[in-house]
């Protein structure tokens, strides 16, 4: 991977439901597509289930306890150590670095500038529609607008006529081809807001999954023996208009079955609405001709309960809460060659497409998002940053994860054996 | 410390909390209201969480002084709905973390 450039996908709240990691029931023809040219990680896992918190972790290399970020409202340059981020690595290292979207949370823990100027060469761009998120544009049986969880929309009626990530799509679009024609190498991270609630997509995609279709969590009820510190009351969905008229009691009142499916049929059409913005991003990666020169990497931030124990979003230690779809595309490493030009990732529609994508490889190896960093550097060619000493509050640049390239040679399925991390 | 230790990759990941029982801000307490964090391991086989003592005002965790815990085997419990921490025929697997 050495000199190549890097475009860094970041999911919000995207648990591995996805054609690729075995779900049966999803459309995402352009993330398998993605996956069939990729080492994918089947057990990836967050450092912790809430948005600010872990991407700071994974963007610095550094867990929860060192970047001393728990809540959203400290910054950690100031409240923990002046640590470096893996942009800023790559600024360092030459690269010009781009923010699209929600890459960094926003607000006191990126310093209200997503880190800029530390991180990114240019300001980080929020799409004009993102402060419409959550206000009342979700159509309710009475006709009226409401602040729905489950919130199908006709674009078209939205505020600007369009939604936060089709804005995020078109312009890491206009980025990459600009960088065509600087041939600079670049870091572009895109942050995509969906499947993150409220559950706001085009309403055709619905259509993918009929009502009946759609099953409760396999276990919808809160487990016996979970000690009550473990249970997570999922207070942002309570508060949202459509779930608080079903006056559900706290904390542990279930939601009705049909409103459960109803929210899994929405993360669903999410998640292929998502599907689509990567198809889009990805195909115009190939018309730019980067696709043989472009390391791809795919996350989420964390994962998502589904009704599994009678929980709904994340704030907890459950792996549906914590465990994060991971794949690196590293062209001629994951694939053959690429010659400029080729088409490695035309666009899919999932309304139409049938068929099924087979990872490229595969690890079952557990692996944490803290390891992106080092993976990161080590497959752009840059140093792998060191490890961090047990004390690191005042190391600048330093790794709490450890590469995990190591892994792309071990065969699909197989778990390699003890020692690793010993190698070097 | 060691990382050259003989056994699996672990991963890590840690929840904090305000009270041992859920309250408006359990989802997302402040800092200064956290008294309790969860900290897991995983591995393939299992994953294994400690809710200890947490102090907001020096970042420590009191690994004595543990308000619950979790354990669950993923062999025979793949979504984690039985946690058998405090089944005593699990011993042998705590004096093996330890």
């Amino acid at each position: 991977g050495d000199g190549m450039n890097v475009l860094f996908i970041i999911v919000d709240d995207l648990r591995p439901v996805l054609g690729c990691y075995g779900d049966k029931l999803v459309k995402s023809p352009n993330i398998d597509q993605l996956a069939s040219q990729s080492m994918v990680f089947s057990n990836a896992y967050a450092q912790q289930a809430v948005c600010a918190p872990s991407r700071v972790s994974f963007l610095t290399g550094r867990r929860p306890d060192t970047t001393r970020l728990y809540d959203f409202y400290s910054y950690w340059r100031v409240h923990a150590g002046n640590y470096s981020t893996m942009p800023q690595y790559f600024k360092e290292n030459g690269y010009v670095t781009l923010s699209v979207g929600k890459v960094f949370h926003p607000g006191v823990s990126s310093n209200y500038s997503d880190d800029y100027p530390y991180s990114w060469s240019i300001p980080p761009f929020h799409p004009s529609a993102e402060k419409h998120e959550n206000d009342k544009t979700c159509r309710g049986k009475d006709g009226k607008l409401h602040a729905n969880l489950v919130c199908p929309v006709n674009v078209t009626e939205m505020p600007e006529g369009t939604l936060p990530d089709i804005q995020s799509t078109e312009e890491a679009i206009h980025l990459l081809n600009v960088m065509k024609s600087t041939r600079q190498k670049f870091f572009l991270a895109v942050g995509y807001h969906k499947p993150h609630i409220p559950l706001r997509y085009p309403q055709e995609f619905l259509k993918l999954y009929p009502l009946e279709n759609i099953t409760l969590a396999p276990d919808p009820w809160v487990p016996k023996k979970l000690p009550s510190v473990a249970y997570n009351p999922w207070m942002d969905i309570r508060q949202r208009d459509d779930v608080e008229a079903l006056n559900v009691s706290f904390p542990y009142g279930a939601l009705p079955d049909d409103f459960q499916r109803q929210i899994r049929q929405s993360y669903y059409a999410a998640v292929s609405y998502l599907d689509v913005q990567i198809g889009l991003l990805l195909s115009a990666l190939d018309d730019a001709g980067l696709s043989n020169n472009t390391i791809v990497v795919f996350t989420a931030d964390h994962g998502w309960s589904l009704g599994e124990h009678g929980e709904w979003a994340k704030y907890s230690n459950f792996d549906v809460a914590t465990r994060v779809p991971l794949m690196f595309y590293v062209p001629g490493m994951t694939t053959s060659p690429v010659s400029q030009g080729a088409r490695v990732f035309p666009y899919l529609d999932p309304f139409s497409y049938i068929g099924v994508s087979v990872p490229q490889g595969q690890s079952k190896q557990m692996v944490e998002l803290v390891s992106l960093f080092p993976t990161l550097a080590e497959l752009a060619g840059l140093q792998v940053p060191p490890a961090c000493p047990e004390m690191s509050f005042g190391v600048v640049l330093c790794t709490e994860g450890r590469s995990i390239v190591h892994y792309f040679n071990i065969s699909e399925g197989e778990v390699g054996e003890g020692k690793e991390g010993c190698a070097d | 410390t060691d990382r050259c230790f003989n056994e699996e990759p672990v991963a890590f990941s840690q929840y904090p909390r305000p009270a041992d029982t859920p309250q408006w801000n359990s989802d997302k307490p402040k800092l200064k209201d956290i008294r309790i964090m969860g900290y897991s391991m995983r591995t393939i086989d299992y994953r294994y969480t400690l809710w200890v003592q947490f102090d907001p005002n020096n970042f420590r965790a009191n690994f004595e002084d543990v308000h619950a815990g979790e354990l669950y085997m993923m062999e025979n419990d793949p979504n984690q709905d039985n946690n058998v921490y405090n089944n005593t025929s699990h011993g042998w697997f705590f004096k093996k973390l330890l």
